[in-house]
């Protein structure tokens, strides 16, 4: 399996259609301080189903929607879609591509879609759940995590073991 | 499940012990597990000495040490289960200039595996990447892609 | 002491709301006493945000932008009471270059009052540093001086 | 008042006698990761008198003693001095130079000397408090002081205004 795209509209501070189509080896997203490098990682973490808003540094989960600026008016929804490359079978359906999108309505709704059909969460946690893409795994680190990793209380660190298991 | 945590315990044990001198260019470390009462919930304490210190917990180690133990720890669990993408948010920012070389030569010898996502504002692991892309806010408050070339790069 | 409190607050708000302008070229900041039920007791909020953003909690910034807002409070502060010298081991690490230019006039701006030691590993503030003194562990384990010229310097 | 020199031996990594020549303006500590930049950050804070070993990155005030290296064996003292031009008699002794002292010993017993006399940890704090000098001041700071003083409770930044009142 390998990552294909990242598409996003209305996700933080991506007010505007996002794109950002993933290579082989090392990709390095670059930028000032403040321009939304972690909201890109955040992105990734919630398409793969995350329930934590304090996995997303905000209090209530309608906050991951574009709240406005100077110029802009706060939007309705955020959506963000991951696409797959799946010819290697490694997620157990039958497609070469797997699409996954996950909508947010400032009303409250959320929406999970895979290849554009709605389905429930327990259906794209399920499809990722064999190849370990929960997503709050050891793939996606950041500094905060990092501490967490090397905290000086042990059983802290047992739900790294338990996701390699 | 207890049999299985055991299994993956040791196998990321070994391939931490390994790492780590890789990554540390000698020293030592290891993990231990803590019994709790319940064996479901037992924790793993680190135990880390760069070359030449005593092992010592992982807290008497400077900031650089620990964010290299880290990514010690995390590939070693990589090798028992790999996962087909990672993202990195700033995790070179403690390490000096020979640390940051090791580290993106860790990054390379699991790109078969893997695909690497690293979000960094130095320049070294910028040049070890193979595709840059950028992210700026021309308009305040509003994120937009944009193309980077290496030499204007502003970290 | 209240009385004491709340003269300080003022002076320090003022001085915040001027520096982070200043470190953030625009956008604008706040502090807010949050009243405890003991005013001796009551808590300090800070709201922030950079050019074009809503102002919003702290907790929603960026990595750098938090660092330079610690960094403009801690400059609010010596605006109120200077302290003869001043130590920061890495507040640099979060930030890209053109903040580090601003964290660096910052400190420049202040050297009349106060000495700055800067524990960094990056080459940009080494650069603005009047003075730079090497550690180094040659024999493992034990630390040493060592002299340092800029051209090079291992970061 | 201006900062002269630091001098220390057995604190932490620093086995043999290290000394440190402060100037006007900046002066930039560098060095490696792990190589005892942060240890000589805490020679200056504990010299200035903390009682806390969690400002040190220690469970108990011993050690900081040098502990031992594969070729060394461990050391039974620690000390640190700190020279201060006093000319403009900011400290309120009549001394151009005043010379802060702190030793512990493995046993257990600590000195404070100023000037080369044996004196209290409380001689040595009230010569500073004025000046506001206490040991967890806001002018030594570090990453994980930065979290606090940016954390989301608003009472753990009130130490912060008490010091400056
Ligand atoms: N819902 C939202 N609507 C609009 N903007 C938002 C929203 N949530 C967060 N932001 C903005 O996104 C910015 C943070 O972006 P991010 O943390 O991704 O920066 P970064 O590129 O990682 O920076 P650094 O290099 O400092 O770590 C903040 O300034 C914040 O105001
Ligand atoms: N009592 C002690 N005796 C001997 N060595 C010690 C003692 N206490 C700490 N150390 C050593 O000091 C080292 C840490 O030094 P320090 O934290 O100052 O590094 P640093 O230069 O700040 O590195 P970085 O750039 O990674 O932050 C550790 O490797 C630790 O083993
Ligand atoms: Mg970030
Ligand atoms: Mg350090």
């Amino acid at each position: 399996m390998r990552l294909k795209r990242l598409q996003m509209i209305g996700f933080k501070s991506f007010a505007d259609a996002f794109e950002l189509n993933f290579q082989e080896g090392i990709t390095a997203i670059v930028g000032p301080n403040g321009c939304g490098k972690s909201n890109v990682a955040e992105a990734v973490r919630w398409v793969l189903g995350t329930q934590s808003p304090n996995e997303l540094r905000v209090d209530r989960m309608e906050e991951v929607i574009f709240a406005g600026s100077e110029e802009r008016k706060s939007l309705g929804m955020a959506e963000v879609t991951l696409e797959l490359d799946n010819r290697d079978r490694t997620l157990p359906v039958d497609f070469d591509e797997v699409s996954i999108t996950r909508r947010l309505f400032r009303a409250g709704e959320s929406e999970y879609l895979i290849n554009g059909n709605k389905c429930r969460l327990m259906d794209v946690t399920d499809l990722l759940v064999d190849e370990g893409l929960g997503s709050n795994g050891y793939w996606i680190l950041e500094r905060a995590m990092v501490e967490t990793i090397l905290s000086n209380r042990p059983e802290d660190r047992r739900f790294l073991f338990d996701q390699a298991a | 499940a207890t049999l299985r945590f055991e299994r993956t315990f040791e196998d990321v044990r070994g391939n931490f012990r390994e790492l780590f001198m890789r990554l540390f260019g000698g020293g030592q470390a290891d993990i231990v597990a803590v019994d709790a009462e319940d064996p479901l919930e037992s924790g793993v304490r680190i135990l880390a000495s760069p070359r030449g210190k005593t092992l010592k917990n992982v807290s008497a180690l400077s900031d650089g040490e620990r964010a290299l133990t880290a990514v010690a720890l995390l590939f070693a669990l990589y090798l028992v289960k790999p996962s087909p993408f990672c993202l990195l948010d700033e995790l070179d920012a403690p390490l000096d200039d020979s640390n940051i070389d090791r580290f993106v030569d860790l990054l390379r010898s699991f790109m078969e595996k893997t695909q690497f996502i690293v979000i960094t504002h130095n320049k070294r692991t910028m040049e070890a990447a193979d595709i840059l892309y950028g992210i700026t806010m021309q308009e305040s408050g509003v994120s937009t892609a944009t193309t980077v070339r290496l030499e204007e790069v502003e970290a």
